[in-house]
């Protein structure tokens, strides 16, 4: 819910203030190829129409973003892609692709898309907090934004850990990953904290 | 248990 609110807040600030000035749409790109890796299994398994609506949800609401930001004025036209230029194909793709293959629990096609999904999630947020750390003075609504889409990971280790104990639920490699995806937050929650705290704008250092 | 089978997490 709170990834969907993340999106949802997203889609939001686009519409409202007509710019995309601090949102990193390269961002966005990893997050699409993260669910199209993953959601793969949409077209040979079914686990209830809530997951099946969700996936459908955050694969069709991130392509209409990228599409807002990279085409449809007038938000396409406050897009920097000087700005925005975190080279996450040399960076991230391979290395999650690499990692996908050989940390895959079993050598099958949606293992390895699913394994190396779950690496990328965990650095897509790089391009935009590399943004951010550019632009250093963070809007409102875009703080919000970045706070809930670190803030699902969080929840989900909460889950897993109930998981664990009732139901013997075990996911190495998820959990790994949420772990490394959460920790890259914690340098941008404690300023969004404090920024909250002393009810000030966030200006990261 | 084989949590791995058949991911039910988005």
């Amino acid at each position: 819910m709170l990834h969907l609110m993340s999106i949802l807040l997203l889609l939001w600030k686009l519409k409202k203030s007509k710019s995309c000035v601090g949102i990193s749409c390269r961002m966005q790109e990893c997050y699409a190829i993260v669910f199209c890796l993953r959601y793969l299994d949409l077209f040979y398994q079914f686990i209830s129409v809530y997951n099946t609506a969700m996936k459908v949800v955050f694969i069709s609401s991130t392509f209409y973003l990228i599409f807002l930001m990279r085409f449809q004025p007038p938000v396409s036209a406050t897009y920097d892609r000087t700005a925005d230029s975190f080279p996450y194909e040399q960076y991230l793709l391979g290395p999650a692709a690499v990692l996908g293959f050989i940390s895959a629990e079993e050598w099958s096609i949606p293992e390895i898309f699913w394994t190396a999904s779950i690496w990328l999630e965990s650095v897509s947020i790089l391009p935009q907090l590399i943004l951010l750390q550019q632009l250093r003075e963070v809007e409102n609504l875009t703080a919000e934004f970045v706070a809930t889409m670190g803030a699902y990971r969080f929840f989900y280790i909460l889950n897993w850990i109930y998981r664990y104990f009732a139901e013997g639920y075990v996911n190495w490699i998820g959990w790994l990953g949420g772990i490394v995806q959460t920790g890259l937050y914690v340098d941008f929650f404690y300023y969004y904290a404090m920024s909250k705290w002393y009810g000030q704008k966030l200006v990261l250092p | 248990q084989d949590g791995q089978k058949g991911h039910d997490e988005l």
